[in-house]
């Protein structure tokens, strides 16, 4: 039984043992950013750790905080996400980008690309929480954000983008309902994280969709050869299709893996707080497990992952335990009654390839 | 004249309110995303590094590397500079793959340089957060089009945080 996720409850659900921790003698290093314009603690993730750390090896500090931090309150997002990316990714190297304090007519996202185009040395692993829905943003911004995580893949640096919690997302298109997806998580070159929940809210028991948890396919990105095999297959198989006008089938489709994002408890400003959901906090558990394997990886003298998708969707997410229960939300209409896309068996638009076993993913990566 | 971003959403955000136009003498950075090159071989490098079966799998660029491949073209930095130099930008800097530029200019000088823009600073957003932004669109002289993808800092606004805190009787609810 438990009151909530905490480390050690995420470390049983991925079978991650004691042993699964950082060597403290690579380079391997991880990071997250957020853009919300949050301060990060460190005293809080000392905190987070002396109450929820005590069964692994882990580091309470990060080694390198990119964005002036000030007096001011923390932020829950900040902390959630340094705090879950250093207890699944444990005892290895973090950053946190976290930029209060930039000048008034800066994009902070934008900012951190430019970050990436001028660090030589940077962490292989990034996790990033940041969305907006695709009708939003024009499409030169777009395509060029996507160019920056090509630039970013072919340098072999690993971006997870969460896949949002709003589900399939629903707008009104010329009088018609329509799902929305969302960007970056609709990019090609970045792995997308969805969420799910424990069947029993109390129990380390196997995971259904988290309904919140972001997914469907891009009006901007046509899908990437990587994906079309499994792609065809769920359209083909799945026995609960939303009707096809609310989708563009031939869109990138996401997310591409998943990990729990219901009920996490997080320390911020001093104070633990319960009961945190999002797929804000599924992004750096799962950025964390591919830090663990990059520490396998580069131990064995093998370069760090990298862009992962390619070799996940050649490997139909061995390694990863298939969701096959659930739905996740999307328009309130007559029509689908709030339900969006379904999961099943293999790859599907709510949990992708499904959520990190630990010791079958690193044997599998590390072939 | 052409505007590079039609398709921009240019509405505030909800919680947002306006404080007014900047005063034209204060000063703003602005970035601008330069024309890259040879993306089509970048899309085949990286489908090369990443793909387990390709010889190439895991043999990763550096930055230098990619700085080589993609930064723009001469003339694509010459004409930009000579722009925004006669414009009154001043203090740019740019990054090692040269693709972005940031520049500081008065407000007035920017509202002549990106006819249309209006600045104005608005208040709001989880974090009681300031910032500049323009909601009218802005535009780029035509001999720009082949040089310049966007301009950032005019429209966007920091995202929101979408994390929810759900009590469990709330979850038990929804999960049926």
């Amino acid at each position: 039984l438990h009151l909530g996720v905490t480390p050690s409850v995420i470390r049983k659900r991925y079978n991650l043992t004691a042993q699964d921790v950082g060597s403290g003698t690579t380079n391997n290093s991880q990071a997250c950013a957020q853009f919300l314009e949050q301060y990060f603690h460190n005293s809080d993730l000392a905190e987070f750790m002396r109450l929820f750390g005590g069964s692994f090896v882990h580091q309470a500090s990060v080694s390198h905080v990119v964005g002036k931090q000030g007096r001011g309150r923390a932020g829950i997002e900040a902390s959630l996400d340094v705090e879950y990316l250093m207890s699944a990714g444990a005892n290895i190297s973090t950053w946190v980008y976290s930029n209060p304090g930039r000048h008034e007519a800066q994009e902070p996202f934008l900012q951190w690309l430019l970050l990436l185009s001028n660090e030589s040395a940077l962490p292989h692993v990034h996790t990033v929480s940041y969305g907006d829905d695709e009708d939003s943003l024009s499409s030169a911004y777009m395509q060029r954000v996507n160019t920056e995580f090509m630039k970013a893949a072919a340098r072999g640096l690993t971006l997870l983008f969460a896949s949002g919690d709003s589900g399939a997302g629903c707008w009104s298109v010329s009088g018609r309902h329509q799902f929305r997806p969302s960007f970056p998580a609709s990019s090609p070159y970045v792995t997308t994280v969805g969420g799910t929940s424990f069947r029993n809210p109390f129990q380390v028991t196997n995971e259904i969709v988290d309904f919140i948890s972001g997914g469907g396919f891009s009006n901007v990105f046509p899908k990437p050869s990587y994906q079309e095999e499994a792609v065809a297959q769920f359209l083909k198989s799945s026995p609960r299709l939303p009707p096809s006008s609310y989708f563009n089938a031939s869109g990138r489709a996401y997310p591409d893996v998943a990990a729990l994002s219901d009920g996490y408890w997080v320390v911020s400003n001093r104070i633990p707080i319960p009961w945190v959901s999002g797929t804000s906090a599924s992004t750096p558990v799962f950025g964390g497990i591919l830090s663990l394997i990059n520490e396998h990886r580069i131990l064995n003298g093998q370069p760090p992952l990298g862009f992962l998708n390619p070799r996940l969707y050649q490997q139909h997410g061995a390694g990863l335990f298939d969701v096959t229960h659930g739905c996740h939300e999307s328009c309130l209409n007559e029509e689908l009654q709030g339900e969006g896309f379904c999961s099943g068996p293999g790859w599907d638009p709510v949990t992708g390839w499904g959520t990190p076993n630990f010791p079958v993913l690193l044997k599998t990566l590390l072939n | 004249n052409y505007s590079p971003e039609p398709d921009q959403q240019r509405k505030l955000p909800p919680g947002w309110v306006s404080l007014g136009r900047v005063d034209p003498e204060e000063e703003l950075s602005l970035t601008f995303a330069l024309r890259q090159q040879n993306l089509k071989r970048l899309s085949e490098l990286v489908q090369a590094v990443s793909d387990p079966s390709s010889p190439r799998y895991g043999k990763y660029l550096a930055l230098e590397e990619v700085a080589e491949l993609i930064r723009p073209s001469p003339l694509t930095l010459h004409t930009v500079q000579k722009w925004l130099v006669a414009a009154g930008a001043r203090n740019c800097h740019s990054v090692t793959t040269q693709d972005f530029l940031t520049c500081w200019l008065r407000v007035r000088q920017a509202e002549l340089l990106l006819p249309g823009t209006e600045f104005h600073r608005y208040v709001g957003g989880p974090e009681v957060s300031r910032v500049v932004r323009s909601l009218h669109p802005y535009q780029l002289p035509q001999a720009l089009a082949p040089h310049v993808d966007f301009v950032g800092g005019l429209h966007r606004f920091p995202p929101t945080s979408s994390l929810r805190q759900r009590p469990r009787s709330q979850v038990a609810g929804t999960v049926g």
